[in-house]
């Protein structure tokens, strides 16, 4: 059975899906089976992976008609590295209000991952910025939840409201607990940063884990330009940080969630 | 009657809080009557203005009993320059579920703001991250649509999306157009961020802004301890560049709404 982890937070912009995909191809590189699964409408996880076709049927097919697939692609990341990717498209936006009135909404996702989690060591869910009817499902289909953050004044707020969300789901799927908070885009040079970095250690310290993703532009070129950090073309010093940086966070989650 | 703009963008983190909560100060600095209105469960505009006790009845009660009122607070910017504030709340995340059947699901917010425009000059309107009930009401109430984005691929990626939803809104809103793109936290440093700006100004020229906004530490520092760029007490180039690009902004924003 699959360690199934959510990566959430309805602040925008922290790094959800950098932090999905950079961390799903550091653990397919500890040979580990890894399915990613991209629950946004806007689905960067998706083009960040290099799929951009049109998918059918699609993960929204799946969330409203029971009996449907989930849809797996192999994507070779430009290391080599094999993961499976269940892919995001537009129609997801109309899954949120679609599934609002229907019977187990929350539990769509989690059929069926059940389904195929053991073909997988890890399944990693991506999530939209929100705390609607799709993070509830990755929630809900997860024993996980990894919270990226930054070390931000609006980001404080939204911990808050976050963990009370994932304590309500705990109704439906009480195994669910906090893996960890990742800090990432952490820039030490800014006193902003270094100010809130120390508000969160004191107040989440058991949560927070001890590697931090610096801000990196390495990490941002490589999400955009389809050229992972880890591609063997990948040189310098920026991305060999950045490299360890997220090998690093997978030796905490690889630890925790043992 | 007031102009009313809707701060949109699905993409998470671009800076629609922060665009929202500056460009509301510079345009009342121009001794115009200003109204900001956070629809954001999140509710950051709100507490980057300092207001931070429960509030009641609140604008998810507006939203939900069409005969209550839109609760607004005075609230003193540090710079002494007064800007009325429609407050968000927690509540409002469940507004997405409750009005998903209800007739006229997004047309509620424009009700309440038709009364009151005529006590303002400009209402500006700030959204979650996503393409749900409540953005729809602060598209389906505004004329205009302030589009802030990052120069990043991702953000690319949700500009279609945007203006595609923009476009469908028009059905019940034909006034809705969008007013402009605006260019945050750029940092004409990074490689990746001019390439993304070149493709922007070629895809979506007429939509462009001409003013960017840098990334800039003290926007940054402001948004968190409450004292604004524009405080007699900020001072030093950081903060006269941050200013500066707000004005330019602002001035754009007067003559294109005009
Ligand atoms: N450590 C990092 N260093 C530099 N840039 C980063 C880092 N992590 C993420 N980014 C960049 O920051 C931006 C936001 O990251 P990302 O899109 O992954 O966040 P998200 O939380 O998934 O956003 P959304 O809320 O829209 O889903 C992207 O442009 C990404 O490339
Ligand atoms: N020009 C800028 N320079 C530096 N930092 C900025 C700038 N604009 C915004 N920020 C910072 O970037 C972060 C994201 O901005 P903000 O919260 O306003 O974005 P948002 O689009 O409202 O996010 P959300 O999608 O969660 O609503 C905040 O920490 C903010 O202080
Ligand atoms: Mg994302
Ligand atoms: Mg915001």
């Amino acid at each position: 059975m699959a360690v199934t982890i959510a990566v959430a937070n309805q602040k925008g912009g922290v790094g959800k899906t950098t932090t999905t995909a950079n961390l799903a191809v550091t653990l397919a590189r500890h040979d580990l089976r890894v399915l990613v699964i991209d629950t946004d409408p806007q689905s960067n996880l998706t083009s960040s992976f290099g799929l951009d076709k049109a998918v059918s049927p699609s993960l929204a097919d799946s969330l409203l008609h029971r009996d449907a697939e989930l849809p797996r692609y192999r994507v070779q990341d430009s290391t080599d590295v094999a993961i499976d990717l269940v892919p995001g498209t537009p129609e997801l936006a109309a899954v949120e209000s679609e599934l609002q009135t229907k019977l187990g909404r929350e539990m769509r996702l989690r059929e069926h991952v059940m389904r195929i989690d053991n073909d997988y060591d890890y399944v990693l869910v991506d999530t939209p910025p929100s705390l609607g009817v799709l993070t509830l499902n990755a929630l809900v289909a997860a024993q996980w939840v990894i919270i990226p953050t930054e070390a931000r004044f609006f980001s404080l707020r939204g911990l808050q409201m976050l963990t009370e969300s994932i304590e309500e789901v705990t109704i439906v799927n009480p195994n669910l607990r906090v893996l960890g908070i990742v800090l990432n885009k952490f820039d030490r040079r800014l006193r902003e940063e270094k100010h809130v970095a120390g508000y969160l250690q004191e107040q989440w310290e058991a949560e927070m884990f001890a590697s931090r993703i610096p801000t990196n532009s390495k990490i941002l070129e490589a999400s955009s330009s389809g050229l992972s950090i880890f591609a063997p073309g990948a040189r310098g010093r920026g991305v060999r940080r950045a490299v360890d940086a997220y090998e690093a966070l997978a030796e905490e989650v690889l630890t925790r969630a043992a």
